[in-house]
């Protein structure tokens, strides 16, 4: 099975500004 | 046919013709006659048992006919008009008669020869410059005094440890004949390396020169009818002929990637291993470097050429299209090799391309493309989550085990 690639919307940014990608 | 080569495209030794390289060429006189118009006597051998005579001439540098100017030293040598230079009669002159001759290029030369119109002198000096004129070391002496005049013994045995320096002779120092007489040197001859010459960086350096100076000594009145120069044009057995360049000036035509007025440097982008002079086995030219088409730049390295085996010691510069390594062989860190193009492609390496959530690091597998996947994540850029796992909502951990 291929699983579905990972949907950058569906992360929680909040903690994590620093690593967010521009394009997220 | 390019003699440079074989009929297969190989490199071969190639060198240009042997030739009078003083031709043709102005020689600086010291002494010249004839400005004032002047008389000059000489005693003529007649042969046949007859005696000899005196003879008297005028020398008058303004009337064709009575001229004997410097351009007569090195005009074409014919025995039915035999045309001679001649000094001045110089017999209260504090300075010597030279003879100058300025190749304007390194030749390698065989033998100097001078044929006399006049008495050959007591005691004659052959020096040579390597440099354009600007040093001068001796190259043959001929005297009848040797001690005397040079301070060198007369004849002295040529060993290998003396081969590179100037010797007397008292041969040649006969006035007899009084005209007609030759002094001719030979560079090579009784020297013990001239057998194997190609191996004999002495011997190569001993012949080569860019200058002749010969000075006759005691100062007196001299006539020279012919000056030779046999050699050959220095190209190192990398070019087969000398030609004029846009300035005028006497160059090699270079061949096996070689450059340099005698190719005496290998060309730009060929430096894989280092110049060499040809020899009759190898024609030593010069290699480029192997850079897959990804450099325009290399140097030359020892240490890596001797580790090689003395094969290759090129390392390039400046790989572009994200290459790198000596060789240009391999992808720079953030990219891998697409194995489905051969090294030498532009696009030759891939961008790793690693996902910016599921990789640990942006740097792949230099081989497969492979990023490193964080825990749970799987797929050549990390971006999907391995079987089992789920997408969670943390980017630290975004794959977490399905419960």
């Amino acid at each position: 099975d291929v699983m579905p690639t990972l949907d950058m919307a569906l992360f929680d940014w909040t903690d994590y500004e620093d690593m967010k990608p521009v394009d997220a | 046919v390019d003699p440079c080569y074989d009929d297969a495209g190989a490199a071969r030794r190639c060198i240009p013709d042997f030739i009078n390289a003083a031709f043709g060429k102005e020689m600086a006189v010291s002494s010249a006659c004839g400005r004032p118009p002047s008389r000059s006597c000489s005693v003529v051998e007649r042969g046949d048992d007859r005696p000899s005579v005196r003879t008297c001439q005028i020398c008058d540098a303004t009337d064709p006919r009575r001229a004997h100017p410097a351009s007569y030293l090195t005009d074409h040598n014919s025995a039915h008009n035999l045309t001679c230079w001649q000094s001045e009669n110089l017999n209260s002159s504090p300075h010597n008669v030279t003879l100058t001759l300025s190749l304007g290029k390194k030749f390698e030369i065989t033998y100097v020869s001078l044929q006399f119109c006049s008495p050959r002198p007591e005691s004659l000096a052959i020096h040579k410059s390597m440099d354009y004129g600007k040093t001068w070391v001796p190259y043959q002496f001929y005297s009848s005094q040797c001690r005397r005049m040079y301070n060198r013994p007369n004849r002295a045995a040529i060993t290998k440890q003396n081969e590179q320096e100037a010797l007397c002779t008292d041969g040649h120092t006969d006035p007899y004949p009084l005209s007609g007489g030759l002094i001719a040197f030979s560079t090579l001859d009784g020297r013990p390396s001239s057998k194997d010459f190609d191996n004999s960086p002495v011997l190569q350096d001993w012949v080569t020169v860019t200058d002749i100076r010969v000075v006759f000594m005691p100062t007196y009145f001299y006539a020279v009818g012919d000056f030779q120069v046999g050699g050959r044009c220095k190209c190192n057995g990398h070019g087969a002929r000398c030609l004029k360049d846009k300035e005028g000036k006497l160059v090699c035509d270079c061949k096996h990637n070689t450059e340099g007025p005698e190719c005496d440097r290998c060309k730009p982008f060929h430096y894989d291993r280092p110049w060499q002079r040809a020899n009759a086995r190898e024609a030593n030219e010069c290699l480029p470097c192997n850079c897959n088409l990804h450099a325009r730049r290399c140097r030359f390295n020892m240490e890596l050429y001797k580790l090689s085996g003395r094969k290759s010691g090129g390392v390039c510069m400046n790989c572009r299209h994200n290459t790198a390594g000596r060789h240009c062989h391999y992808c720079k860190e953030g990219f891998y090799r697409d194995l489905a193009r051969p090294i030498s492609h532009r696009r030759a390496c891939k961008a790793c391309d690693c996902h910016p959530v599921g990789a640990a690091g942006k740097t792949c597998n230099q081989t497969t493309g492979q990023c490193p996947c964080k825990d749970g994540v799987t797929g050549i850029t990390c971006n999907r989550c391995a079987k089992g796992y789920q997408q969670s909502r943390s980017p630290v951990a975004p794959c977490i085990k399905i419960p």
